[in-house]
């Protein structure tokens, strides 16, 4: 299933201005990816569809981030990353 | 309230560059 949102042509520089590295502090990272990510949580939460891998295609191929960087820095609650209230 | 999160589900997403 194809992904409704269109993450090829957004602005990543919300991420790739604060997460850099080499040393890729997750209090940095890990904020400036749920900024990024929170408003499209229920499209990148359904699982039938490429959301979530077309995303993160794109945040690492802008930010030139090493692979499962997200994955492996953000913990948040036991059942995912908290996104602010809207 | 409704809690908005993304999910480990979603996260695992950045592990796989290839997934099938």
């Amino acid at each position: 299933k194809p992904c409704p949102v269109d993450f090829e042509f957004m602005n990543y520089t919300i991420i790739t201005s604060r997460c850099k590295g080499p040393r890729y502090p997750a209090n940095l990272c890990c904020g400036a990816f749920k900024d990024f990510a929170c408003p499209y949580n229920d499209e990148l939460n359904d699982l039938s569809n490429e959301c979530s891998s077309t995303m993160f295609s794109y945040i690492n191929l802008y930010g030139n981030y090493p692979p499962g960087l997200f994955s492996s820095l953000c913990r948040d609650d036991k059942i995912g990353l908290i996104c602010p209230a809207l | 309230s409704n809690q908005r999160y993304i999910s480990y589900g979603a996260l695992s997403k950045n592990n796989v560059p290839c997934s099938r």
